[in-house]
Formats: C-alpha cells, structure tokens, sequence
C-alpha cells in the first residue's frame, strides 16, 4: 500500500523555483491498478520516481508498505525498492555496453540469485515480451519498441508486488502494445499492484481507476467503467 | 523529392544476419504529407535514417532532389542535410550539457549563422513548441515531453525542406501532440515535405498518405481520407 501526503517536490534553478509537485495526498491499495494521467510537464514522472523510492520530496511524508520511507537510510531504501518494485522508466534507462539478457538479469544479480536460475528467469522475462531472438543484441542493436520491451522485462522479472511503468507503450505500435497491457492485465489478476503513466486513453481504460495531474497537483481521481 | 530502389539494410552480427529493409521502392514528391507506420521492429527507423542520410545502405539506390546519395562523400552529405533536412530522433538525441534554446541553435551554428540572429531564431521556436519558459533548462531538468519538443524545434529551426520526424509524439499528452499536429499541418501548408514515424492513428490520419511496413517491406502505401 501506498500513502502520500502533502508530497511536495521543488526544482531549485538560479532565482527561479520550479514546483514539479505542490502537495499531493495520495493513497493506493495493494492489487489496485492506477493510471496515471495528465499533459506534458504536469508531474507524471517525478510522483512516479517519489512513489519509486528513487527521488526524495522536498517536503510532505510517504509511507510505502507502512514503512516512513522519508526515515529509512539509503541501503534499506535501495533493499525495499529491489525486493517489492519493478520500475520501466520513460527513458528505459538499459545498461548500453550490455546484452538485453544481461540487463534483464540485473535485479536479480542485486537479489544475489545463482547465476543458472538468473539466466533462465531473464529469458523467460524476455520470451513474455517476444524478444528471445533479440537475447544478445545491445541496446544500440535494438529498435525503439525493443528497447522499450527490454525494459518492461527487466522491472517483471523479480516479480515485484509493485510494478511501476512511465509510459511503457510510447514507442510501440498497436498490437504490441495490446500484448503488453495483456501481460500487465495477467500480472494484475495474480495480484500485483499496478501503477502506470500513460497519455494513451485506450491504455488508460485497462486501469481500473485514473488520476490526473495538472500543474503539480491531482485535478481528478475517477473510478473507470473497468472498474 | 526522395527516390529509393531496392534499398537494403542488413546488419551482420556474428553468426546471424538481421534484415531490417529487404529492398524498398519507394518515391515521396515534395509537398507530401507521409506516416510510416508498422509494427515494432519493421524497420521504421532504420528507413528513416536512410531518408535522412544518416545511414547508408547494404543494397540499392537513393536519390535526394536529383543527388545519387551513395556516390557523395561525408562533406557534401552533411552539408545536404543540414540544409535540407530536418530530424527529430526518436530518441531526441539532445546534448546533455546544453540547454535547450543552445540545443535548438546547433543546426544554425553548423550553418554559419550570427549569433544573434541564431539565438533569436532558437528562441521562436522553442517559443513555437510552447517552451519559452524552459529555455534554459538542460536536458535533465525537463520532462520526457518536453525533451521531444526540443528535439522537434531544434529539426524545425532552419526552415529545411524536408522534416523527418521519428514518433515525434511518442512522450506528449493528447492536447500537447495535437498542438505539435497543428504545428506540421501549418508547416505542410507552407511547401514543406513532412515524412513523420507513428504508431498512434490518430496521428497518421493527419498525413495524406501511409506507408505500412512489414518485416522490412512495403505492405502498404495508401492514400488517406485526408488526401
Ligand atoms: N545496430 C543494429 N544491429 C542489429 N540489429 C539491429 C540494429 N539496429 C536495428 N536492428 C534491428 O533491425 C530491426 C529494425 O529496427 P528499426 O529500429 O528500424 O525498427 P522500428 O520499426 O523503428 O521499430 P520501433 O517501432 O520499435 O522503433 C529490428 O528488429 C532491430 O532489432
Ligand atoms: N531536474 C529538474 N530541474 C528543474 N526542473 C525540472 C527537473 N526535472 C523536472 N523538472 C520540471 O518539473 C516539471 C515536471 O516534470 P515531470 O518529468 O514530472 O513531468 P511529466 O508529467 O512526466 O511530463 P512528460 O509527460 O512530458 O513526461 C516539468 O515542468 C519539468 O520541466
Ligand atoms: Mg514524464
Ligand atoms: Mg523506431
């Protein structure tokens, strides 16, 4: 479960202050799937990173799994976010010089599983996402949307209890990004909590609510007919 | 005008062989308003590098405004391009340490533009694409949209001939990708060749034409209700 409340982050440039969020009180429940909505600049990405664990607020409290983690130092934060999130990042943010079996294996590494295991889960990871014949090209050696696939595959694949997604579909044409909402669609009926930022409405209507941003706050927060 | 003959793109790796283009014929008139659609990994991307003479081919012939491409050398390449086409990248290959308004000017240093006139320019465009009060900000403190609307300014701000635009609304919410459509329409009606990746529909029915790949060739080439 996560709880945020009055979360405030502020953008210190020069004599100007950015205020990328300006107070927001937010609760979801475990199994719950949220999409996360809004225009270009509105906050998507920074709430995300907060509810991440990979950004710190500059004011206001969050609670992940009851946990204050605004009191937690940064190696249990770092043990929290490996062992209960998975995090597909809207600049996908893959290790260049490695293969895509090898950047899928990396939670796992930090998990500290044998080598064997790994590997086989990471190809597993990637065959769900249909790229087992790209397994050993590098990032530069994929298309946009494998990147992308490469990426959703690496947050999957330590089974996280939250998955969270910026964007995953962006760069994906119709059908692939139908078999990825399938994925997350399968990983939501067995019990994950599901948190995605999306501009696409036909993604959007698979969450079962959606929150708006505008401007650093939530303008809405509606229960869809999926629901 | 752009005219391509059974153009082929293999990439070699070890023991395998990707075909990303498997001979494309394909000829685009000036003035013409294309979407290049097709599923992830069709090879979008790497025709439209070709297009932009990013990349050379395995196989086959291209001809930009009359120009045998494959018999010019890097100098003359890069200074056709330069003033002929526009790029935005899918992945809006910005340079870190700039800001955005010095990021939009690098097409005109490259040009030999004074520095006044350059920074004037820069900023209309950044104006144009609704990021005058992010002018100063590097890549880093902008959000994923607005990085894409850099890199669109920056392709836009020599008034080439010929704009090539890799999923230019890929990262924007409805309202800010319709503003950026509204932008090319306004460009289209001024002579300009607009040859735009998407996979979202909504988007390809503003272009006159579609062009659908399939496994590294032309399935379809259609004309839209809009033509
Ligand atoms: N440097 C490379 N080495 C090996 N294979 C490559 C390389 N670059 C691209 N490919 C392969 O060529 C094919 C076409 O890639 P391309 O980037 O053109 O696809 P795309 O249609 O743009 O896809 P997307 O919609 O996902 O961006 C892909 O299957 C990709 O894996
Ligand atoms: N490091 C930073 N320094 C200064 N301003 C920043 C920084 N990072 C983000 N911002 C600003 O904070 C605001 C929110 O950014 P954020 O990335 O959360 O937006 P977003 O909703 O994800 O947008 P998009 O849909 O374009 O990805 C933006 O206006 C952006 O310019
Ligand atoms: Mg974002
Ligand atoms: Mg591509």
């Amino acid at each position: 479960i996560i709880v945020t409340r009055n979360l405030r982050r502020a953008y210190e440039m020069g004599s100007e202050t950015v205020h990328a969020l300006r107070g927001i009180d937010l609760t979801i429940r475990r199994n719950e799937f949220v999409a996360i909505m809004g225009p270009s600049g509105s906050g998507k990405s920074t709430l995300m990173n907060m509810i991440g664990c990979l950004d710190s607020p500059t004011e206001g409290q969050y609670w992940l799994n009851g946990h204050p983690v605004w009191e937690l130092g940064d190696n249990e934060l770092a043990r929290i976010r490996n062992k209960e999130i998975g995090f597909v990042f809207q600049t996908f943010n893959l290790l260049p010089r490695a293969t895509a079996l090898q950047n899928v294996e990396l939670p796992m590494v930090y998990a500290g599983m044998p080598s064997k295991r790994r590997r086989e889960a990471a190809a597993g990871a990637l065959d769900r996402v249909g790229l087992t014949d790209r397994m050993h090209h590098r990032p530069n050696e994929l298309s946009g949307g494998q990147r992308q696939r490469v990426a959703i595959a690496r947050a999957l694949v330590n089974l996280p209890s939250i998955l969270l997604a910026d964007e995953p579909t962006g760069n994906l044409d119709s059908k692939t990004s139908a078999e990825i909402l399938e994925l997350f669609e399968h990983l939501f009926d067995e019990g994950q909590t599901i948190i995605l930022v999306t501009h696409e409405h036909d993604i959007a209507e698979h969450a079962r609510r959606q929150v708006h941003l505008l401007d650093g706050l939530i303008e809405r927060d509606i229960a869809t007919e999926k629901a």
